[in-house]
Protein backbone atom coordinates (compact mmCIF):
# COMPACT_ATOMS: atom_id res chain seq x y z
CA UNK A 1 0.00 0.00 0.00
CA UNK A 2 1.00 3.78 -0.67
CA UNK A 3 0.80 6.37 2.37
CA UNK A 4 2.37 9.55 1.47
CA UNK A 5 2.19 12.27 3.94
CA UNK A 6 3.53 15.80 2.75
CA UNK A 7 3.82 18.85 5.23
CA UNK A 8 2.26 21.20 2.90
CA UNK A 9 -0.67 20.79 0.57
CA UNK A 10 0.84 23.60 -0.87
CA UNK A 11 3.62 21.82 -2.80
CA UNK A 12 1.16 19.34 -5.01
CA UNK A 13 -1.55 22.27 -5.18
CA UNK A 14 1.40 24.25 -7.06
CA UNK A 15 2.78 21.11 -9.09
CA UNK A 16 -1.01 20.38 -10.24
CA UNK A 17 -1.91 23.58 -11.35
CA UNK A 18 1.35 24.29 -13.21
CA UNK A 19 0.65 20.94 -15.12
CA UNK A 20 -2.97 20.46 -15.65
CA UNK A 21 -3.21 22.73 -18.66
CA UNK A 22 -0.69 20.65 -20.48
CA UNK A 23 -1.85 17.10 -19.87
CA UNK A 24 -5.12 15.98 -18.68
CA UNK A 25 -4.66 12.36 -17.33
CA UNK A 26 -1.67 10.70 -15.83
CA UNK A 27 -0.31 8.10 -14.22
CA UNK A 28 1.22 8.62 -10.65
CA UNK A 29 3.63 6.30 -10.39
CA UNK A 30 4.45 5.37 -6.93
CA UNK A 31 7.24 3.11 -5.63
CA UNK A 32 9.72 3.15 -2.73
CA UNK A 33 12.06 6.07 -4.37
CA UNK A 34 8.71 8.28 -4.72
CA UNK A 35 6.18 9.28 -7.00
CA UNK A 36 6.57 10.22 -10.15
CA UNK A 37 4.83 11.70 -13.16
CA UNK A 38 5.91 11.77 -17.10
CA UNK A 39 3.05 12.92 -19.70
CA UNK A 40 3.41 14.39 -22.78
CA UNK A 41 0.93 17.25 -24.29
CA UNK A 42 -2.01 16.04 -26.56
CA UNK A 43 0.59 17.34 -29.93
CA UNK A 44 3.51 15.30 -28.32
CA UNK A 45 5.51 18.82 -28.58
CA UNK A 46 5.80 19.44 -24.44
CA UNK A 47 6.31 16.40 -21.97
CA UNK A 48 6.00 16.91 -18.30
CA UNK A 49 8.20 14.69 -15.97
CA UNK A 50 7.51 15.05 -11.69
CA UNK A 51 9.47 13.45 -9.37
CA UNK A 52 8.53 13.86 -5.65
CA UNK A 53 11.18 11.67 -4.13
CA UNK A 54 10.48 9.72 -1.10
CA UNK A 55 12.65 12.02 0.94
CA UNK A 56 9.56 14.91 0.58
CA UNK A 57 7.27 13.14 2.33
CA UNK A 58 7.44 12.31 6.32
CA UNK A 59 6.67 9.35 6.53
CA UNK A 60 6.76 7.76 3.11
CA UNK A 61 5.25 4.42 2.66
CA UNK A 62 4.87 1.69 -0.54
CA UNK A 63 5.69 -1.56 -0.27
CA UNK A 64 5.09 -2.33 -4.16
CA UNK A 65 5.04 -0.19 -7.35
CA UNK A 66 1.32 1.07 -7.90
CA UNK A 67 0.50 3.25 -10.97
CA UNK A 68 -2.42 5.69 -9.98
CA UNK A 69 -4.20 6.74 -13.10
CA UNK A 70 -6.06 10.31 -11.86
CA UNK A 71 -7.71 13.26 -14.00
CA UNK A 72 -5.88 15.78 -13.06
CA UNK A 73 -9.33 18.17 -13.34
CA UNK A 74 -10.78 15.72 -10.81
CA UNK A 75 -7.39 16.21 -8.23
CA UNK A 76 -7.53 19.94 -8.83
CA UNK A 77 -11.14 20.11 -7.43
CA UNK A 78 -10.12 17.95 -4.84
CA UNK A 79 -7.16 19.80 -3.35
CA UNK A 80 -9.09 23.00 -3.38
CA UNK A 81 -10.41 21.86 -0.49
CA UNK A 82 -7.12 21.91 1.12
CA UNK A 83 -5.70 24.61 2.78
CA UNK A 84 -2.24 25.53 1.57
CA UNK A 85 -0.97 24.91 4.91
CA UNK A 86 -2.52 21.66 5.58
CA UNK A 87 -0.97 18.68 6.09
CA UNK A 88 -1.84 15.82 3.58
CA UNK A 89 -1.54 12.87 3.11
CA UNK A 90 -2.11 10.10 0.22
CA UNK A 91 -3.47 6.49 0.80
CA UNK A 92 -3.80 3.46 -1.61
CA UNK A 93 -4.58 0.24 -1.54
CA UNK A 94 -1.83 -2.14 -3.71
CA UNK A 95 -4.48 -2.79 -6.12
CA UNK A 96 -6.68 0.14 -5.76
CA UNK A 97 -10.14 1.82 -7.17
CA UNK A 98 -9.71 4.50 -5.80
CA UNK A 99 -6.60 7.29 -3.93
CA UNK A 100 -7.90 8.58 -0.34
CA UNK A 101 -6.60 12.20 0.30
CA UNK A 102 -6.46 13.31 4.10
CA UNK A 103 -6.19 17.48 4.74
CA UNK A 104 -5.06 17.58 8.41
CA UNK A 105 -5.21 21.58 9.65
CA UNK A 106 -1.94 21.84 12.20
CA UNK A 107 -4.02 24.38 14.15
CA UNK A 108 -7.52 22.77 14.77
CA UNK A 109 -8.42 19.47 14.73
CA UNK A 110 -10.00 19.28 11.35
CA UNK A 111 -9.91 16.46 9.37
CA UNK A 112 -11.19 16.14 5.61
CA UNK A 113 -10.99 13.07 3.85
CA UNK A 114 -11.37 12.51 -0.13
CA UNK A 115 -11.47 9.88 -2.61
CA UNK A 116 -10.70 9.94 -6.21
CA UNK A 117 -12.20 7.46 -8.79
CA UNK A 118 -9.09 5.99 -10.43
CA UNK A 119 -8.92 5.21 -14.27
CA UNK A 120 -6.88 2.89 -16.51
CA UNK A 121 -4.65 5.11 -18.07
CA UNK A 122 -2.71 3.58 -21.24
CA UNK A 123 0.08 6.34 -21.40
CA UNK A 124 3.02 6.70 -23.85
CA UNK A 125 6.05 6.99 -22.02
CA UNK A 126 9.53 8.00 -23.32
CA UNK A 127 13.25 7.19 -22.74
CA UNK A 128 14.71 10.80 -22.37
CA UNK A 129 18.30 10.13 -22.42
CA UNK A 130 20.98 11.61 -19.82
CA UNK A 131 22.35 14.87 -22.32
CA UNK A 132 25.19 17.01 -21.96
CA UNK A 133 23.65 20.14 -22.56
CA UNK A 134 25.64 22.83 -24.48
CA UNK A 135 24.73 25.53 -22.34
CA UNK A 136 22.47 25.66 -19.23
CA UNK A 137 21.27 28.69 -17.69
CA UNK A 138 19.96 29.49 -14.29
CA UNK A 139 18.16 32.28 -13.80
CA UNK A 140 15.44 33.81 -11.38
CA UNK A 141 12.09 32.22 -12.57
CA UNK A 142 10.10 35.31 -12.05
CA UNK A 143 12.49 36.95 -14.76
CA UNK A 144 12.33 33.97 -16.99
CA UNK A 145 8.59 34.35 -17.01
CA UNK A 146 8.41 37.92 -17.31
CA UNK A 147 10.45 37.24 -20.62
CA UNK A 148 8.02 34.59 -22.07
CA UNK A 149 4.70 37.01 -21.23
CA UNK A 150 6.65 39.88 -22.96
CA UNK A 151 7.32 38.22 -26.25
CA UNK A 152 3.89 36.87 -26.41
CA UNK A 153 2.99 39.74 -27.05
CA UNK A 154 4.63 40.35 -30.11
CA UNK A 155 5.06 37.02 -31.36
CA UNK A 156 4.10 32.77 -31.15
CA UNK A 157 7.84 31.72 -31.31
CA UNK A 158 11.29 32.75 -29.35
CA UNK A 159 14.20 32.29 -30.44
CA UNK A 160 17.10 31.79 -27.65
CA UNK A 161 20.66 32.34 -28.73
CA UNK A 162 22.98 31.05 -26.08
CA UNK A 163 27.37 32.82 -26.87
CA UNK A 164 29.51 33.34 -24.02
CA UNK A 165 28.22 37.16 -24.32
CA UNK A 166 24.67 35.88 -22.42
CA UNK A 167 21.30 34.68 -23.72
CA UNK A 168 19.24 36.32 -26.21
CA UNK A 169 15.78 35.93 -26.08
CA UNK A 170 14.08 37.12 -29.20
CA UNK A 171 11.24 37.26 -31.45
CA UNK A 172 9.64 39.43 -34.01
CA UNK A 173 6.30 39.45 -35.33
CA UNK A 174 3.76 41.65 -36.91
CA UNK A 175 4.11 44.62 -35.03
CA UNK A 176 7.51 44.75 -34.77
CA UNK A 177 10.34 42.93 -33.10
CA UNK A 178 12.13 42.46 -29.29
CA UNK A 179 14.86 41.22 -27.73
CA UNK A 180 16.06 40.58 -24.10
CA UNK A 181 19.57 39.54 -23.50
CA UNK A 182 20.88 38.22 -20.01
CA UNK A 183 24.98 37.95 -18.89
CA UNK A 184 25.93 36.28 -16.14
CA UNK A 185 25.51 37.87 -12.81
CA UNK A 186 25.97 37.29 -9.42
CA UNK A 187 24.02 38.81 -6.28
CA UNK A 188 25.57 37.68 -3.31
CA UNK A 189 23.29 39.17 -1.15
CA UNK A 190 20.11 37.90 -3.18
CA UNK A 191 21.56 34.46 -4.78
CA UNK A 192 18.21 33.93 -5.91
CA UNK A 193 18.72 36.73 -8.23
CA UNK A 194 21.64 35.22 -9.82
CA UNK A 195 21.57 34.32 -13.39
CA UNK A 196 24.57 31.67 -14.52
CA UNK A 197 25.13 30.51 -17.77
CA UNK A 198 27.50 27.31 -18.79
CA UNK A 199 28.29 26.59 -21.81
CA UNK A 200 30.25 24.83 -24.23
CA UNK A 201 29.32 25.94 -27.20
CA UNK A 202 27.31 28.33 -28.89
CA UNK A 203 23.50 27.43 -29.09
CA UNK A 204 20.52 28.84 -31.08
CA UNK A 205 16.64 27.35 -31.09
CA UNK A 206 13.62 28.67 -31.59
CA UNK A 207 10.45 27.74 -29.51
CA UNK A 208 6.74 27.86 -29.51
CA UNK A 209 6.11 30.99 -26.63
CA UNK A 210 2.72 29.29 -25.63
CA UNK A 211 3.80 26.29 -23.98
CA UNK A 212 6.60 28.09 -22.73
CA UNK A 213 4.07 30.33 -21.18
CA UNK A 214 2.57 27.37 -19.47
CA UNK A 215 5.33 25.91 -18.06
CA UNK A 216 5.90 29.25 -16.47
CA UNK A 217 3.48 28.47 -14.55
CA UNK A 218 5.58 26.42 -11.75
CA UNK A 219 7.43 29.32 -11.07
CA UNK A 220 5.67 29.37 -7.79
CA UNK A 221 7.60 26.37 -6.86
CA UNK A 222 11.67 27.52 -7.09
CA UNK A 223 13.06 31.19 -7.00
CA UNK A 224 15.51 30.21 -10.05
CA UNK A 225 14.90 28.14 -12.67
CA UNK A 226 17.18 25.83 -15.25
CA UNK A 227 17.28 25.97 -19.38
CA UNK A 228 19.28 23.42 -20.68
CA UNK A 229 19.99 23.62 -24.24
CA UNK A 230 21.67 21.59 -27.07
CA UNK A 231 21.41 21.84 -30.74
CA UNK A 232 18.89 19.53 -32.46
CA UNK A 233 17.25 18.29 -29.01
CA UNK A 234 14.24 19.33 -26.87
CA UNK A 235 14.56 21.98 -24.16
CA UNK A 236 14.65 21.10 -20.68
CA UNK A 237 13.11 23.49 -18.53
CA UNK A 238 13.61 22.74 -14.91
CA UNK A 239 12.31 23.43 -11.61
CA UNK A 240 14.13 22.33 -8.76
CA UNK A 241 11.98 21.23 -5.68
CA UNK A 242 14.06 20.47 -2.29
CA UNK A 243 15.22 16.76 -1.86
CA UNK A 244 16.24 16.82 -5.41
CA UNK A 245 12.04 16.24 -6.33
CA UNK A 246 11.91 18.25 -9.22
CA UNK A 247 9.50 19.53 -12.28
CA UNK A 248 10.62 19.37 -15.73
CA UNK A 249 9.74 20.09 -18.90
CA UNK A 250 10.55 18.79 -22.12
CA UNK A 251 9.77 21.62 -25.00
CA UNK A 252 10.48 19.99 -28.81
CA UNK A 253 12.26 22.45 -31.11
CA UNK A 254 10.49 24.63 -34.01
CA UNK A 255 12.49 23.77 -37.42
CA UNK A 256 12.22 24.68 -40.27
CA UNK A 257 10.72 27.72 -41.95
CA UNK B 1 5.14 29.57 -39.24
CA UNK B 2 8.06 27.45 -38.46
CA UNK B 3 6.92 23.95 -38.94
CA UNK B 4 6.72 22.61 -34.84
CA UNK B 5 8.66 19.36 -34.07
CA UNK B 6 7.42 16.60 -32.58
CA UNK B 7 9.16 15.17 -29.08
CA UNK B 8 8.84 11.86 -30.48
CA UNK B 9 11.85 12.76 -33.15
CA UNK B 10 14.24 12.88 -30.58
CA UNK B 11 12.79 10.26 -27.79
CA UNK B 12 11.78 7.23 -28.46
CA UNK B 13 8.87 5.58 -26.82
CA UNK B 14 9.96 2.56 -23.94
Amino acid sequence: MLEARLEQANLLKKVVDAIKDLVQDCNFDCNDSGIALQAMDNSHVALVSMMLKSESFSPFRCDRNIALGINLTSLTKVLRCAANEDILTLKAEDAPDVVNLVFESAESDRLSEYDIKLMDIDQEHLGIPETEYAATISMPSAEFQKICRDLMALSESVSIECTKEGVKFACSGDIGSGSVTLRSHTNVEKPQLNVEIDLSEPVALTFSLKYLVNFCKASGLSEQVRLCLSNEVPLLVEYALSNNSYLRFYLAPKIGD
Amino acid sequence: TPFQNNLGEYYTLV
